[in-house]
């Protein structure tokens, strides 16, 4: 299936913290 | 497909999504599920930043195509279609360097346009608008070729998508494996095969009722089904 594939690689965006903003 | 087609082709591929992809898409949408997003594509294509997707939603081709001629017609169009949109929503996809709303955006359209890929009717011809101007009487109401195409032979079932995606949930693995591997260009023929044969059975005008509804209902669940395993 197509999304199998394009999403195997898939890496979420690492959260930000609160207090990291700046 | 209408809101309920398209749901229904969302809630199948959430049945076969692998852990990655489910993870995947749960990070993506957190708050909502396929289904809920399946027709925002439609939802937003008459906006005037989103005009320029409304091309994405179908392909127009000559009638007698053999799948040799169709692949190399297709990718021979200019401008984008139906088939260039499932290839630039899948790279944007896969590649690590888009950010996080770009993909968000490329899910939705993915789970809508392989569900319209899927439609026999958007594989067609431009001079009748995919059957939008093929005027029919489906059960006595007026209606058109496209439009009993998206909706009115599925809402004539009475069933939800939930309902439907659990009905059609009984392929079994080998199919499920040989449907994931078909190609977009064979998805794509499919359809085209499917609508060609439309056209031939109904001028402007038919009066369709039940043996037309008995004919092609297995037909518009076969696409569905194959529509969901392919999103998945």
């Amino acid at each position: 299936g197509i999304l199998n594939e394009v999403l195997k690689n898939y890496k979420p965006e690492p959260k930000i913290k609160d207090d990291q903003k700046t | 497909w209408g809101v309920i087609g398209h749901q229904t082709v969302a809630k199948i591929a959430e049945n076969n999504l692998n852990i990655r992809a489910k993870a995947a898409v749960k990070d993506l949408l957190p708050d909502e599920s396929l289904t809920q997003i399946s027709s925002w594509a439609d939802q937003v294509r008459s906006q005037p930043e989103y005009r320029y997707t409304s091309s994405w939603h179908f392909l127009n081709l000559p009638d007698g195509l053999d799948y040799n001629s169709f692949t190399q017609t297709v990718k021979g169009l200019s401008g984008d279609n139906i088939y260039t949109a499932i290839l630039k929503c899948g790279k944007t996809l896969s590649d690590p360097s888009s950010s996080r709303a770009q993909k968000v955006e490329a899910l939705k359209f993915m789970v809508h346009l392989v569900g319209d890929a899927h439609q026999p009717m958007h594989i067609s011809r431009a001079e009748d608008k995919g059957g939008n101007t093929i005027q029919v009487q489906f059960n006595g109401k007026g209606t058109n070729l496209h439009s009993l195409w998206d909706g009115k032979l599925l809402d004539a079932q009475g069933l939800t998508a939930d309902e439907m995606a659990t009905k059609f949930n009984k392929t079994n693995p080998a199919q499920i494996l040989q449907w994931q591997k078909d190609p977009i260009l064979k998805w794509l023929f499919e359809s085209y095969q499917i609508s060609s044969k439309l056209y031939a059975e109904v001028q402007s005008g038919s009066k369709l009722s039940e043996e037309y509804y008995t004919k092609h209902l297995p037909e518009v669940q076969l696409r569905l089904e194959q529509g969901g395993i392919r999103l998945a």
